[in-house]
């Protein structure tokens, strides 16, 4: 299994008094196997290999740490350097009202983060609201309803008539009505070949002007992530990550592909289909799941 | 002159590299380079001709591809005609994929083709899942069997095939709610569900923008329920869809159709050469 030999490649590293070159290339060739079958972007999967390979050759830092640990820390680092380092927190700013735009690929979970969201800054006294801003799906509404059902979490939801643009920039105006701190905003899925949808999804943030557009990205992505986020990130500049569905098998590889390429800090996780299995992002849980 | 070892190696390393990109999940390029060295070990090509070895490669690569997707052909109209009555076929497969919309999709194409049909909502969990069928039911003015949240899925589907063999009517389609193939009492549920509906077809649906994680899911919903043919839903957003090759290689059952779009008419009849020629330009 791949974490027998990234288990195996580190002990035959690591028990080496002297570690040559061909010995590096085989325990970079584990860890870039390990790295490709959690989707992470084939560049970036290079890049960090040149990066592991020039921290074990002249460390930036002296340790005194052993063979081994200074191998594993390298690797470590290099992934958790791309993730932004330690944990970051979704920043609502004070005396305003925060609105958070969710985006992304259809199916990816944004309904269902918006309403994991919600009941997350509920549960910590935050005035928050849900504007249904997917008028596009059939039962979109319902759906949202149904997820906040119980909470006392308020919801904007229209009939259908108005676009999406519309309804989202009256929500905004009943949110400030009822004096939230924090609105979030549910849009319908799109990818970046459907180009009106993605002028749709530019024209919502430029008239809308939210505090952040938050990316919602499936955990088992592959390949296109890095392609998908940057399109995101043109129409809509990406404050922040959430990664869905990392119960399943999925190491969510394309999601650190994806961070990597438009810069913002995953603040969420989804573990779970329930409101309550959502987590706070931890960078060193994620990278060792990605390690196996 | 014939091929070295090394040469192969690295003409299969480039190949390789560019089936990862497309998403072909990493056991099945690695399953490719073996099988591919052994077939182009000594074989020989015209010594000033560069393009004669790219060629070669190209062909037993297309050849490989080909035969990792089948050539089963299933068209689910001409099965639903001369099945019998009621033709059922039972959706599954992991969260957000397109179960849903899939069914939609191929309702219209049976009713477009002459066709009555009754649908079906096992998804008795997830918010909004009943009332998302209703919607497409609605829109296509077909009838949809369904029961309140909480209530047991194999219950509904019984119901629909039960309505459908008294009414005589042709196909019956059965949505299931999406669930991690990791989690065996979810998979034990499914397996309950379609030993109740005996369907005539079981098809997976898979997302085309999956990764590697496209092998677990068909490998896992193989062994613990077992399925006939697979759907490869939002080919719109991943021409590529490396996840249709990982699919059949692991589960050796055939991609049929592949979802085109979020309207009803964007299901179209799966075209292995195509899908290969595609992959390799
Ligand atoms: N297991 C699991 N399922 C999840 C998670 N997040 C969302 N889901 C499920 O994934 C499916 C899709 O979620 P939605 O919230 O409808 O996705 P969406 O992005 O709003 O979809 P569209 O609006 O159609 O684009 C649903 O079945 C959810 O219950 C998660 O973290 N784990
Ligand atoms: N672009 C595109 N979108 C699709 C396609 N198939 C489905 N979708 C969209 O993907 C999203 C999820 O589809 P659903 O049909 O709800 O998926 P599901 O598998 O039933 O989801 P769960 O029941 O929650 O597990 C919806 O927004 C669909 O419109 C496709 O072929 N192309
Ligand atoms: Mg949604
Ligand atoms: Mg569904």
């Amino acid at each position: 299994s791949l974490s027998e030999r990234l288990q195996n490649a580190l002990k035959f590293i690591t028990r080496q008094a002297y570690v040559s070159e061909k010995e590096v290339a085989e325990y970079l060739r584990e860890i870039q196997r390990a790295l490709i079958m959690g989707d992470v972007d084939v560049k970036l999967v290079s890049q960090l290999t040149e990066e592991i390979k020039k921290e074990f050759k002249e460390p930036r830092e002296e340790h005194g740490l052993s063979l081994k640990d200074r191998v594993v820390y390298a690797t470590y680092q290099g992934l958790i350097r791309i993730l932004g380092g330690e944990k970051k927190e979704l920043r609502i700013l004070p005396h305003q009202l925060n609105i958070f735009v969710f985006m992304g690929i259809q199916g990816s979970g944004k309904t269902t983060s918006v309403g994991k969201v919600a009941y997350f800054l509920k549960k910590r006294n935050r005035r928050v609201g849900v504007i249904s801003g997917d008028v596009f799906r059939p039962g979109a509404a319902d759906q949202l309803r149904q997820l906040l059902e119980g909470t006392g979490i308020p919801l904007y939801v229209e009939p259908l008539g108005n676009s999406s643009v519309e309804v989202i920039k009256n929500g905004v105006k009943w949110a400030k009505g009822l004096d939230l701190e924090v609105v979030l905003v549910d849009t319908a899925g799109r990818h970046r070949s459907e180009e009106s949808l993605m002028n749709e999804m530019k024209q919502i943030i430029d008239e809308v002007n939210p505090t952040a557009a938050i990316l919602v990205i499936d955990a088992m992505i592959g390949q296109q992530a890095r392609a998908q986020a940057e399109a995101f990130n043109k129409v809509a500049k990406v404050g922040y990550v959430i990664v869905t569905k990392l119960d399943g098998s999925a190491k969510g590889g394309g999601a650190l592909s994806a961070v990597a390429s438009v810069g913002a800090p995953i603040v969420f996780v989804g573990v779970g289909e329930g409101l309550e299995e959502f987590e706070e992002f931890d960078p060193v849980k994620f990278v060792s799941r990605l390690l196996g | 002159r014939p091929l070295s070892r090394e040469k192969i190696e690295e003409i299969l390393d480039d190949y390789g590299l560019k089936l990862i990109i497309c998403d072909v999940a990493l056991p099945l390029v690695d399953e490719l380079k073996r099988t591919l060295a052994e077939t182009l070990e000594g074989r020989r090509t015209p010594l000033f001709d560069r393009d004669a070895v790219k060629k070669l490669v190209e062909q037993e690569l297309t050849l490989f591809l080909l035969k990792t997707l089948g050539d089963s052909q299933i068209d689910l109209v001409e099965e639903a005609r001369k099945s019998q009555k009621p033709f059922k076929l039972l959706f599954i497969g992991v969260n957000g994929v397109g179960k849903t919309t899939t069914i939609a999709k191929v309702a219209h194409m049976l009713k477009e083709n002459g066709l009555s049909v009754l649908l079906a909502c096992s998804d008795t969990f997830r918010a909004g899942a009943v009332e998302q069928l209703g919607q497409h039911a609605r829109a296509l003015g077909l009838p949809m069997v369904f029961k309140k949240y909480g209530s047991d899925p194999a219950s509904v589907g019984f119901e629909a095939v039960h309505q459908a063999s008294r009414k005589g009517v042709d196909a019956v389609l059965i949505d299931t709610a999406g669930r991690m193939h990791t989690d065996i009492n979810l998979m034990d549920e499914l397996k309950k569900i379609k030993r109740v509906v005996e369907p005539s077809y079981t098809i997976l649906v898979v997302d085309a923008l999956t990764g590697n994680d496209a092998w677990n899911q068909a490998a896992d919903f193989s062994s613990h329920v077992g399925f006939d043919a697979v759907i490869l839903a939002k080919f719109d957003a991943d021409v590529k869809g490396g996840a249709a090759l990982s699919v059949s290689f692991i589960s050796k059952k055939p991609v049929i159709y592949v979802g085109t779009g979020q309207k009803y008419s964007d299901l179209k009849r799966f075209n292995p050469k195509e899908y290969v020629s595609s992959l390799m330009s």
